[in-house]
């Protein structure tokens, strides 16, 4: 009866450590689907539009951002050869890396919301390895791979 | 052995995980609460 | 024999939940590498970017920073302290030991 109590505790430490490597290899899948259908939009819009945007009004990856109300005042001391900078603001602010940006102009499909059509689901899928489709699957309808596969027989 | 009291939270470019920058929204989020 | 017969069980459950973690390590190795050569690749480099109405419609209203660093580059940010004139002071620090920092304003009036 200890053992079993023994084996159950380790049986519930190895599920969560599951849990949280499925999660990091979905974030993983989430930012190569990103990556590859902006590169694939700005493919189509440089074609359509007959030569790449100005430069000056586009910014390459990677990057990240900070976002703050239009009311903060900003100050920003800069080193003479722009190794360091040093930003005050009067008021709070938010980072989000390039990836993220990614995700608000939908270019991951809502996969992360689980919510994502069936013909965006098909086109999720081709920009990933066919051995992980089963996990974009699982992401666009926000089910839990607990209730699945090898744990639910067992349950 | 005492631990340095953390005064900041560090982010690295191409070296740090996004979960990183969720967290110093969190500390900037709750520091505004209070 | 219920007990023998669930520590069965258990055993082979953990067996299993070894072999899937074994299968997502893998898995995680590999679309990494995965990742690192579709971001090399030298075409895929060139239409890697955004527009900065990409970036305004996602942050609606806001006064946004664009920040391009050197990979290794430190971002800090000290916990919000209240100031001498009792405002709360808000403050990034970035350096880098490789490169300089570029940094865009974009969407301020």
């Amino acid at each position: 009866a200890q053992e079993c109590q023994n084996l159950e505790m380790e049986k519930q430490r190895r599920m969560e450590r599951i849990k949280q490597k499925r999660a990091q290899l979905q974030e993983l899948l989430l930012q190569q689907i990103a990556f590859k259908n902006l590169v694939q939009r700005n493919q189509q819009n440089e074609q359509q539009n007959q030569g790449a945007p100005a430069l000056n009004s586009t910014i390459k990856l990677p990057f990240i951002i900070v976002n703050t109300s239009k009311r903060t005042v900003i100050d920003c001391s800069i080193s003479s050869d722009k190794f360091e900078y040093l930003f005050n603001f009067d008021n709070a602010f938010e980072i989000h890396d390039d990836i993220e940006v990614l995700k608000r102009m939908g270019m991951s499909f809502g996969l992360e919301s689980g919510k994502c059509s069936p013909e965006d689901l098909r086109l999720a899928k081709s920009l990933v390895p066919k051995a992980l489709e089963g996990y974009i699957t699982d992401m666009s309808t926000g089910s839990s791979w607990v209730n699945q596969g090898l744990l639910c027989n067992s349950a | 052995s005492c631990l340095t009291p953390r005064t900041a939270l560090l982010y690295k470019f191409n070296g740090s995980p996004s979960k990183s920058l969720k967290d110093i929204n969190n500390m900037i989020k709750q520091g505004d609460q209070r | 024999k219920e007990v023998i017969e669930k520590l069965r069980h258990l055993k082979a459950e953990i067996e299993e939940l070894e072999l899937k973690e074994k299968e997502l390590d893998q898995q995680k190795l590999w679309l990494q590498q995965s990742i690192k050569n579709v971001m090399d690749d030298s075409v895929n480099n060139r239409f890697s970017y955004v527009s900065h109405e990409d970036i305004c419609s996602c942050f609606k209203g806001d006064t946004l920073l664009a920040i391009q660093a050197p990979s290794g580059t430190q971002l800090e940010v000290p916990i919000p302290e209240l100031g001498q004139n009792g405002q709360k002071k808000y403050q990034i620090t970035l350096r880098s030991r490789s490169g300089p920092i570029h940094v865009l304003l974009i969407n301020k009036d």
